[in-house]
């Protein structure tokens, strides 16, 4: 997860 | 029905205008307008029926392996009324000698190889959105934690695209069959897309966005 930072801020944040 | 209303609206191109019109500003452009696909795919997985269900890691694994063919799927079908050409968006369409001007060959080949397949199936809007939500169900990601939970994901897509087919084309007992016969060439249609901006990556001419990036580098 560290090196997948965006795609794993997308899925946790919402839209 | 929870796909067709969840469908996003098709994203425009958006060169700069600053920019004279050359092949590296058609790249420019295409890698700038599939970083944004890419954004809104991501939140439109989350309407899949049973997409949110699944853990954090498997939503991720899933993401990672599938989002080529889902965006692959997209272009091939906004492409279906043409004979020709790709069209990206509304307004970024290439035919066969722009794409091979600006290094894109392999992918044009691929892309309308696909095209024409459903093309010549008469591929409809709740198929295609069946399918590209398929392919992310069904990316074959490697560490999924909730096997079961991905399994079920797939049933209740696989069961959607068969109620369907049964009620609108009675008469074509092996449509859904068939749709899912042309999941492998998705794959490999998918492959060749990666292969190619992967190498667009390397030669370094084209800047590319992070997420695209981090998502390119999850495929390789």
């Amino acid at each position: 997860q560290e090196k997948h930072k965006i795609l794993h801020k997308l899925l946790q944040n919402g839209n | 029905s929870q796909l067709l209303v969840s469908e996003p609206a098709p994203l425009r191109a958006a060169p700069d205008p600053s920019t004279p019109d050359s092949d590296l500003k058609t790249l420019l452009t295409l890698c700038d307008l599939l970083n944004r696909e890419l954004l809104v795919m991501i939140g439109w997985a989350k309407h899949i029926p049973g997409f949110t269900g699944l853990s954090l890691v498997d939503q991720m694994a899933l993401l990672q392996s599938g989002w080529m063919e889902t965006l692959v799927l997209n272009v091939v079908w906004r492409s279906q009324g043409s004979a020709d050409e790709l069209q990206f968006a509304e307004n970024l369409r290439l035919n066969e000698s722009q794409s091979r001007a600006a290094g894109l060959h392999d992918l044009y080949t691929a892309l309308r190889h696909l095209t024409s397949k459903y093309q010549q199936m008469g591929l409809n809007q709740e198929e295609m959105l069946t399918l590209k939500a398929m392919s992310l169900a069904n990316s074959d990601a490697e560490n999924v934690e909730g096997a079961d939970a991905v399994q079920c994901f797939q049933d209740a897509l696989h069961e959607a695209l068969q109620e369907y087919e049964s009620g609108q084309r009675p008469s074509e007992s092996h449509r859904a069959g068939r749709l899912l016969m042309t999941l492998p060439l998705l794959r490999q249609t998918a492959h060749r897309a990666v292969r190619c901006f992967s190498r667009l990556h390397m030669e370094g001419h084209v800047p590319m966005h992070k997420l695209f990036l981090e998502m390119l580098e999850a495929k390789i």
